[in-house]
């Protein structure tokens, strides 16, 4: 999975 | 940014709307579960810490500045300005049992053993689940409002928004972030009931009215 993606979600 | 995206943050912001004009219009909150607006605002305190540490985008921190703000009002409206219209006998859910179990699954199943990222995992977790306390209430007086299945079905129609945006974004961008989808479907499938009972009912001008 992405997990240390930018959060950029709310 | 996508249309399934937007789509779902307008709805989750209508939601918030509507429940907010429902009670300083009506000057009650009557039939709102005080445990689950409680639980909403733990889950932004929870999720939104980065606000002081990440700048992702003007629209990102402003939203999560708004629902901040917009849950904190709920709460002081509900258990100050109103808290002589709070239904809290029938309010009896014990946030304890959704509380504890999302803390220790939020320590067990997270990306990374982080401070910061063990918080977000919970408030993900929590938000799943968040809106049993307010889906008991209606179960119990065995009716809701009609303003109040509106702001349940926006509320519920968001992550129903978002799950959809999560095919997206991993169809074009191939992201995608298990325990968010994990939860997401977790969260859309408790509204499921009510999505039913709304479109037969609500939306045929009927009250929300469980059978008895």
């Amino acid at each position: 999975d992405s997990g240390d993606d930018l959060k950029d979600e709310l | 940014m996508n249309i399934f995206r937007f789509a779902g943050d307008l709805s989750h912001v209508f939601a918030i709307i509507i429940l907010l004009l429902k009670i300083w219009k009506t000057r009650s909150c009557a039939g709102i579960s005080g445990k689950s607006q409680i639980l909403f605002a733990v889950v932004y305190l929870t999720r939104y810490l980065d606000l002081f540490t990440t700048y992702v985008s003007l629209y990102n921190s402003v939203m999560k500045v708004l629902f901040l703000a917009t849950s904190g009002a709920t709460v002081y409206l509900m258990y100050v300005k109103f808290k002589a219209t709070y239904d809290h006998n029938h309010d009896s859910f014990r946030i304890e049992f959704l509380l504890i179990p999302c803390a220790l699954l939020s320590l067990v199943i997270n990306h990374d053993f982080t401070v910061m990222e063990v918080l977000w995992t919970f408030s993900i977790y929590l938000e799943s689940v968040a809106i049993l306390p307010q889906l008991f209430l209606v179960s119990k007086t065995g009716e809701a409002e009609s303003i109040t299945s509106h702001y349940l079905f926006a509320l519920g129609s968001y992550r129903a928004l978002y799950l959809l945006n999560w095919v997206y974004r991993y169809m074009v961008e191939s992201h995608y972030d298990l325990i968010a989808i994990f939860a997401g479907v977790v969260q859309t499938i408790l509204y499921c009931d009510f999505f039913y009972l709304y479109i037969t009912k609500v939306l045929k001008g009927k009250k929300l009215q469980l059978p008895a």
